[in-house]
């Protein structure tokens, strides 16, 4: 490991090159990352071995510093939050986690439960908005998702209420007709509330690898995906994928999912980010 | 892709009666570049250029072939070895044949386990439906009793499949299984697919239970459903897995997708088990057997 004490040399290059590459950060990235540590080694910035990991975390963690991190509020009415993402990466958990967040915030929270394909996911949404005691609106079985997102809309914007957050189907962005069918989505939320969807978070499995830079690129042609929650980074996973997606995305990660309970959840932070990915 | 990086690679590179040993290091950099972009495990990338290395040096470039493509044919062929399939021969066609490895007496016992959302539930189902096109009688057990709703969503699944499901209102896990069994055993079915919670490998109090289950229902296929698009952990995982329970078997989801998969080459390579077959789909009829020959294809891109 990169233990103190040890001198600059092609070995703790090597070292260095294998930690990003394993925690997924990608080859492009990583050759980049490590070019730019051995130039700045070669301009003294970088002395020792021991100055070699802060120099390290630092750099990423300024690499993933979001410009904005607070949710995209609505000021003029309903915050409408749009959750999307491939099959399983941890949507439906992922709102249950930000309803608590948001109601520990004191927030009115509505949940639409636009996933009217897959088996009972109705149901695990509706079983986690009666568990946090947020507003529920589904839909008959097989329902149009739009016209459920429309209900959804019509019954937060009447009731005043603060957030709409509107759970998606899992979909691979090879879908054509399921990707045009999540750009409908947005465009009816958008008739009803102005401006909706305020924020669209694109849920990443933490576990994925290089493919979560085209999954991201993807949705972002038929969303305004304005930000990701990096789910199931309570593994072995280290999501250096991120680093890619902001670098050529410049999309931020906004939230970490770090578990199944509706509690185990929090806002990004750069730094602790960072630190997790060199240990 | 990589034949197109190969080709510039060899172009550079005069007119060779054989190959160098530097002329295989350009290659081998962008085999290498092209391996982990499609997330196969950085071990498992430096195992194989050191055998291709070792295949390549000194071999003689073949008159009517290009030395690029000559190298990427070595390289292709490695992998489909690597995948369990035999280089130079053609997948046979999809005849549906899925080998699952029969109980001598009483039911086959099937147990799906991995992580989390890699859809093993959605698996559960197809194969269900797969074997009963075949004149099977299965029993699908709702095992996972820690997700909301996961109960339901294999209810809906067997149901919509008429297909029997084992369910029960409350109790743990292992004995719920246990019980499973102990009725198909009574009920005549003849396979039992016991679905799971997902679980993370560093998880011990999770990672005990699975054991469990499979102690108290002794399974004759252990498969480990593993989502196509996992990354670099995929080897922490499935060695944990596979030194727990352990594996016979792995199954690769959401191939529909276009993630190279890179992860179904460092699972084969780190436990020694095959993929048995292949979810291409959210449909109950996505189920496709394995074709390595397709897969070292995607891979390299
Ligand atoms: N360990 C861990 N598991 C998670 C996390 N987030 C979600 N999960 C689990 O991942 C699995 C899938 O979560 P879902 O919320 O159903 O995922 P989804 O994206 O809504 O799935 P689909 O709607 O089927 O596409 C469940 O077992 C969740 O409990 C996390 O941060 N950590
Ligand atoms: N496109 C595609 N989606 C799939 C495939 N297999 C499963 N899915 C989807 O992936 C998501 C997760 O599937 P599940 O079967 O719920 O996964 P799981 O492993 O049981 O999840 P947990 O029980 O929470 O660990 C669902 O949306 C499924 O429809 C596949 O081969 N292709
Ligand atoms: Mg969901
Ligand atoms: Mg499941």
């Amino acid at each position: 490991a990169l233990v103190k004490g040890r001198k600059i040399d092609d070995a703790l290059w090597e070292e260095v090159e294998e930690i990003l590459l394993t925690s997924d950060v990608g080859p492009d990235a990583t050759t980049e990352l490590v070019a730019s540590a051995r130039l700045a080694a070669k301009n003294g910035e970088i002395l020792s071995g021991d100055d070699l990991v802060p120099w390290l975390r630092s750099a990423v963690a300024a690499r993933l510093r979001p410009d904005e991190a607070d949710i995209r509020w609505n000021a003029g009415g309903t915050t409408v939050i749009l959750i999307a993402g491939v099959n399983g990466s941890g949507k439906t958990t992922s709102i249950a986690k930000l309803c608590k967040f948001l109601r520990a915030r004191n927030k009115t929270v509505i949940v639409a439960a636009c996933d009217t394909f897959r088996a009972a996911a109705v149901d695990q949404l509706g079983i986690w908005a009666k568990r946090l005691d947020v507003g529920f609106v589904g839909g008959s079985n097989n329902a149009d998702p739009a016209a459920v997102a429309f209900d959804a809309a019509e019954s937060a914007a009447s009731k005043g209420v603060d957030v709409l957050i509107v759970d998606t189907a899992g979909r691979l962005h090879t879908q054509k007709n399921l990707m045009d069918e999540l750009s409908k989505i947005t465009r009816v939320l958008g008739k009803r509330i102005p401006g909706a969807p305020h924020e669209t978070l694109l849920v990443l499995d933490g576990t994925a690898g290089q493919n979560g830079l085209q999954q991201t690129r993807a949705f972002r042609e038929h969303a305004n995906v304005t930000g990701l929650i990096v789910s199931k980074l309570d593994g072995t996973a280290k999501g250096g994928v991120v680093l890619s997606i902001k670098d050529q995305l410049k999309l931020p990660v906004k939230f970490v999912g770090t578990g199944e309970s509706a509690d185990d959840f929090a806002p990004f932070y750069a730094d602790a980010f960072s630190s997790a990915l060199f240990g | 892709s990589l034949a197109q990086r190969l080709q510039s690679v060899f172009s550079r590179l005069g007119r060779r009666t054989a190959l160098t040993e530097s002329d295989v290091d350009e290659a081998l950099r962008e085999i290498r570049t092209a391996l982990l972009t499609a997330d196969v495990h950085l071990s498992v990338v430096k195992k194989l250029t050191a055998d291709i290395k070792a295949r390549a040096v000194g071999e003689k470039v073949i008159e009517s072939v290009r030395p690029d493509q000559q190298v990427a044919k070595i390289v292709y062929d490695e992998l489909v070895r690597l995948l369990g399939g035999q280089p130079g021969t053609i997948s046979p066609p999809n005849d549906g044949g899925i080998p699952i490895r029969w109980s001598a007496s009483g039911p086959t016992v099937i147990l799906m386990a991995g992580l989390q959302g890699s859809g093993k539930t959605t698996t559960c189902a197809k194969l269900a439906r797969y074997l009963k096109s075949k004149g099977h009688r299965p029993l699908l057990v709702a095992a996972d009793m820690q997700r909301p709703a996961a109960v339901e969503q294999l209810k809906v699944l067997g149901a919509s499949l008429e297909i029997p499901v084992h369910w029960e209102e409350s109790g743990r896990p292992p004995k719920i299984c246990e019980r499973a069994v102990a009725k198909a055993t009574a009920d005549g079915n003849d396979v039992v697919i016991l679905d799971t919670a997902g679980r993370l490998h560093v998880d011990r109090e999770l990672m005990d239970e699975v054991r469990d289950i499979a102690a108290r229902t002794k399974p004759h296929e252990v498969l480990l459903v593993l989502d196509s698009m996992t990354g670099q952990d995929a080897v922490n995982s499935a060695k944990v897995f596979d030194e727990s329970l352990p594996l016979t078997g792995v199954v690769l989801t959401k191939l529909d997708g276009d993630t190279r998969g890179g992860a179904a080459l460092s699972v084969l390579s780190v436990t020694g088990k095959p993929v048995r077959f292949v979810g291409t789909g959210e449909k109950t009829e996505a189920l496709e057997p394995f074709h390595p020959d397709r897969m070292a294809s995607r891979i390299l891109g």
